[in-house]
C-alpha cells in the first residue's frame, strides 16, 4: 500500500 | 510531527473552538451552514473508523475524539438547541449538499485507495472534505453581512488545509517518498476552493472594513 503509512494523519 | 503539520491540526482545533465560542457565547448559528456540518459529522465519522482497529498515538486518538465530539456538539446546537436553532439562517443554507454525498461515494467506489468497505469509507471522508465547505461559502455569498467569528472561522478552516499541503510537501522530501494521489488531489481542490474567499478575507482586513462577498 502506497498510502498506508501516512494514515496517522487527522 | 512536522511543524506544517501541527500548525495545520491547530488551526482546524481552532477553527472549530471558534465556532462553538461564536454559537455559545451569543447563542446564535446565524450565517454558519447546517449542511456544511453536516457533512463534516459524516466526514470525520466515515474517516476515523480507524479508531478500532489501528493506533498510532495519544495524540492521534485524542484529536480524532474532538474531532468526532466538536462536530456532533455543533450539529446538536444548530438543529436542537431551544434558541440557537432558531437563528439558522435555513433559507440561505439551500445548497443540495445530499448531491455532493452521492457524487463523493460514487468516486470513492470508482477510485478507492483500495477495495475494502473501511478504505473505500476513507476514501469518500477525503473526498466529502475537499468539498463540504461549499455550502458554507454559497451561504456567506448569500449573507448581507458576516460577522467576525464566522469569518474568521471560515478563513481558518482553509488555512487548515493549506498547512497541510506544505505539511505534504515537506514529508514527501523527508519521509515518505511516494506521491499520494488521492489526498493529495483532493487537497489541492479543498484549498482551491477558499482562494476566493481568503482574497477577500484579507482584502477587508487591511482596509479595516466588513467582509463581504461579492454576489
Amino acid at each position: 500500500k502506497s498510502d498506508g503509512i501516512s494514515k496517522d494523519e487527522l | 510531527m512536522n511543524v506544517f503539520r501541527l500548525a495545520g491540526d491547530m488551526t482546524h482545533l481552532l477553527s472549530i473552538v471558534v465556532l462553538l465560542l461564536k454559537i455559545r457565547t451569543t447563542k446564535s448559528c446565524a450565517g454558519i451552514s447546517l449542511k456544511t456540518q453536516e457533512l463534516y459529522v459524516l466526514v470525520f465519522l466515515t474517516r476515523y473508523l480507524d479508531l478500532f482497529t489501528r493506533y498510532f498515538s495519544v495524540y492521534n486518538v485524542l484529536m480524532k475524539l474532538i474531532f468526532i465530539g466538536t462536530s456532533v456538539a455543533i450539529f446538536w446546537y444548530m438543529r436542537y438547541h431551544k434558541v440557537v436553532k432558531q437563528t439558522y439562517s435555513k433559507d440561505l443554507d439551500s445548497f443540495r449538499h445530499y448531491h455532493l454525498i452521492l457524487g463523493c461515494f460514487l468516486m470513492a467506489l470508482l477510485i478507492p485507495f483500495d477495495f475494502s468497505v473501511t478504505e473505500v469509507l476513507w476514501t469518500f471522508s477525503i473526498y466529502l472534505e475537499a468539498v463540504a465547505i461549499l455550502p458554507q461559502l454559497v451561504l456567506l455569498q448569500k449573507s448581507r453581512n458576516i460577522d467576525n467569528l464566522t469569518g474568521n472561522y471560515v478563513f481558518l478552516l482553509g488555512a487548515y488545509r493549506a498547512l497541510y499541503l506544505l505539511n505534504w510537501i515537506y514529508r514527501f522530501f523527508t519521509e515518505i517518498h511516494k506521491i499520494r494521489w488521492i489526498p493529495w488531489i483532493s487537497g489541492l481542490v479543498q484549498t482551491a476552493l477558499y482562494a476566493d474567499f481568503f482574497y477577500y478575507y484579507i482584502q477587508s482586513w487591511r482596509k479595516h472594513e466588513e467582509l463581504k462577498l461579492p454576489a
